[in-house]
Formats: C-alpha cells, sequence, structure tokens
C-alpha cells in the first residue's frame, strides 16, 4: 500500500481526508490496542491533519500519541464511572 | 454535560463514515 501524502488528502475533501487517514491508523493502533482501537483512532483523528501525515511517516511519533491517547482514555473512562455511582 | 461525554471520542469504524467529523471546526 502506497504512503499516503499530502496532495492525495488536498486532492480529497475533508470527511474523506478523515476516512483517509482513518483507515490508515486504525491497523496500526489495533496492533497495539485491539480493544480500544476504535476509539483511540476516533480521538487520534481529531488531531491536525498535516501531524496525522506526520505521525504516519514516524512510528515513534504515532506510538507516543497512541500511549497519550490510552492515558487520556483511561482517566476518561474513570470519571464516567465515578459519575455512574454517583 | 453528561450526554455528550458519553460518545467522547467519536469512534472509527474501519470501512465506516467516521461521526467524528463536524465537531471539528475547520
Amino acid at each position: 500500500q502506497e504512503p499516503l501524502t499530502a496532495s492525495m488528502l488536498a486532492a480529497a475533501p475533508p470527511q474523506e481526508q478523515k476516512q483517509m487517514l482513518g483507515e490508515r491508523l486504525y491497523p496500526l493502533i489495533h496492533s497495539l490496542h485491539p480493544s480500544m482501537a476504535g476509539k483511540i483512532t476516533g480521538m487520534l483523528l481529531e488531531i491536525d491533519n498535516s501531524e496525522l501525515l506526520l505521525m504516519l511517516e514516524s512510528p515513534e511519533s504515532l506510538h507516543s500519541k497512541i500511549e497519550e491517547a490510552v492515558a487520556v482514555l483511561q482517566v476518561h473512562q474513570i470519571s464516567e464511572a465515578s459519575h455512574k455511582s454517583n | 454535560n453528561g450526554s455528550s461525554s458519553v460518545n467522547w471520542p467519536p469512534e472509527f469504524r474501519p470501512g465506516e463514515p467516521w461521526k467524528g467529523y463536524p465537531n471539528i471546526d475547520p
């Protein structure tokens, strides 16, 4: 599969751009966190497309963003649980 | 409000249109 480039994204409408980035990010994230891949991908897609492209090109920055997202999700789930139990 | 945070983050599923798009200001 050829790498996703800025020009490929620029040729697509905004909604399609997020879809293209998501389809590339999801498998990479799923290999690390299968159970949370959908939510982590959804979180990362809210980041600017140019930064997402950089992350697709650099596994280290992608991994650190994924770990950040996992930490945020876990805090979010804890606060959700505490809301429910109140 | 609690309701919006329950659906956050908008989950991505391969092959399905991602629902998070409209929330992002262009």
